[in-house]
């Protein structure tokens, strides 16, 4: 364990921490896309099927289940609870994620470090996690302007390239220092492990790992826009 | 692990 990894499971673990007492505290759910949340909770479900087969650490175990009870909380609200439910945007969550699990399984089946059962949903899980913020991106395409905590909730997800940047332009108000980004570490992590373990490679997660990145780099364009210029993200349509 | 591969990551 080193401090990279820790810092982004912390980072993770407060970015879904904040998105639950976000949509338990106000009863609502709007501008945040159910499909996400689906996704996220098959990527934690599917990646941690070694829960009860490998004991690594209390630590580690005790993340798993806090990682899958959030996500899985966070689906339960938007689907079930009487009240958080009405305020789904249901008719502007419309990505048709299937094709994102079609698509990561059959990935998996063909791209994995070994041909097993366990390993298979592993990798499908790190492929899945890389695209599982597309619904939400198009909700807030759809949706035009970022609600501030949902913004801050993809904000928290968010990657290093512009984490680094808004952090560096916040330090003078060093109270609105952002938490970083969670997938950032994750990379640090990967660049800190490569140099100092003989045997470590962990392509699959380091290319999607930048794949995500990616993903949210035009996100935290607008994001750090609209922030810098105090204007309500509009994300071009 | 079982297979030979351990996720020390989350």
């Amino acid at each position: 364990m080193n401090i990279f990894r820790f810092a982004g499971d912390m980072t993770h673990l407060i970015s879904i921490l904040v998105l639950l007492l976000k949509i338990y505290a106000t009863k609502t759910c709007s501008g945040i896309s159910l499909k996400t949340q689906e996704l996220y909770a098959l990527v934690f479900v599917t990646r941690y099927l070694d829960l009860f087969t490998d004991f690594i650490s209390v630590y580690n175990t005790v993340m798993k289940l806090v990682f899958i009870g959030s996500t899985l909380a966070i689906v339960w609200c938007m689907r079930l609870h009487r009240v958080v439910r009405r305020s789904y945007n249901r008719e502007l969550d419309t990505f048709r994620h299937y094709f994102l699990v079609a698509g990561c399984f059959a990935l998996a089946l063909v791209l994995h470090e070994k041909f097993t059962f366990q390993e298979v949903f592993w990798a499908f899980s790190i492929y899945l996690e890389a695209v599982a913020i597309l619904p939400q991106l198009v909700l807030l395409q759809r949706s035009g302007n970022v609600d501030n905590l949902t913004g801050q909730y993809i904000f928290f997800l968010g990657y290093l390239t512009f984490s680094v940047l808004i952090l560096l332009s916040c330090s003078s108000q060093p109270t609105e220092m952002p938490f970083w980004a969670y997938r950032a570490f994750y990379i640090l992590n990967w660049i800190y492990r490569y140099f100092t373990e003989q045997h470590f490679s962990r392509w699959i997660a380091c290319i999607s790992g930048l794949i995500q990145t990616a993903l949210y780099a035009d996100f935290f364009y607008y994001y750090f826009l609209s922030w810098k210029n105090n204007a309500t993200l509009k994300l071009p349509a | 692990s079982s297979n030979g591969i351990s996720h020390d990551e989350l």
